[in-house]
């Protein structure tokens, strides 16, 4: 929770933009496909947000068995 | 399957709620998910507490992470009941468990499922239609600079870090996607919701898969 310094946050945001630029890029001709740009996390750096926003531990979960599927599919 | 779905539209679903600087997603999911399954059933739509979740499972570690698995684990196990937001609001911080009396009111779940659906995507959407939204976990490095629109590339299903809601899916359009709640306030993506297509396995949404029973 250290106060950011204003070069460390300028520096992030450029990281930001560019990497906008480089997502934004690859399909640019695919329709619906997602945009990427500035919003409330752009000011900081891919790993700060992961250390704040990215903290879900996985899980190993059982595959989906058939047998369930078909009691599913005889939900009216 | 229809062609489109939503909980939403049967006003099941809670507004987008905002973690702030606090890694409790797994909460919110859990949490997100209780209170529709709870409004399928027939109770009013209303915000419960996630700060009770975060204070009180003692099988996570509160706003510095969690996994939903335990936590519907815990919440199956005690059968602590869930109260209101109102009367154990979020504080984007994790603090000492406040415990209530047995005869205080709030809503416990009766189980839970937890599968791995990932390859069988048609099977989820059948089990959203038939269990009401479901808890999901996904690599969200990329959400960081979403606008809108439908993520289908840059989504690696690699490490599972973050946990959502879907809530419901579109297959009218040329790109089917899922519709998904997430907990960065409705001023990120599209009104607080991300929409990711269906079909593999992208983020890793199949991978990770709970829908609570109450």
């Amino acid at each position: 929770n250290r106060p950011r310094s204003g070069d460390r946050q300028a520096a992030a945001f450029r990281e930001s933009l560019n990497r906008h630029r480089y997502l934004n890029s690859l399909f640019p001709s695919e329709n619906s496909t997602a945009v990427y740009g500035i919003n409330q996390f752009s000011y900081l750096f891919p790993e700060e947000f992961k250390a704040i926003y990215l903290r879900s531990k996985p899980s190993r979960f059982p595959r989906y068995p058939a047998e369930v599927q078909t009691s599913l599919s005889n939900v009216s | 399957l229809p062609l489109r779905f939503d909980w939403r539209d049967r006003h099941v679903v809670t507004q987008v709620r905002n973690q702030q600087a606090c890694g409790g997603c797994w909460a919110f999911s859990v949490v997100g998910a209780v209170e529709s399954v709870c409004a399928i059933k027939g109770e009013p739509l209303e915000d419960l507490s996630v700060q009770q979740v975060i204070d009180c499972s003692y099988n996570n570690y509160g706003c510095s992470g969690g996994s939903t698995l335990n936590a519907l684990n815990w919440l199956n196990k005690t059968q602590v009941k869930l109260v209101r937001d109102s009367e154990y609001p979020f504080k984007a911080q994790s603090g000492l468990c406040h415990y209530f009396s047995d005869s205080h009111s709030g809503f416990s779940i009766k189980g839970f499922s937890a599968y791995d659906f990932s390859d069988q995507e048609d099977q989820m959407a059948k089990a959203l239609l038939t269990f009401g939204p479901l808890v999901v976990v996904v690599d969200a490095v990329s959400w960081q600079d979403y606008l809108g629109g439908v993520i289908q590339h840059h989504c690696s299903s690699g490490e599972a870090n973050h946990a959502v809601l879907i809530t419901g899916f579109d297959r009218t359009g040329s790109t089917p996607y899922w519709i998904v709640r997430n907990s960065w306030g409705s001023s990120w993506g599209v009104d607080g919701y991300a929409h990711v297509k269906m079909g593999g396995n992208i983020c890793g949404i199949a991978d990770s898969v709970s829908a609570v029973f109450v």
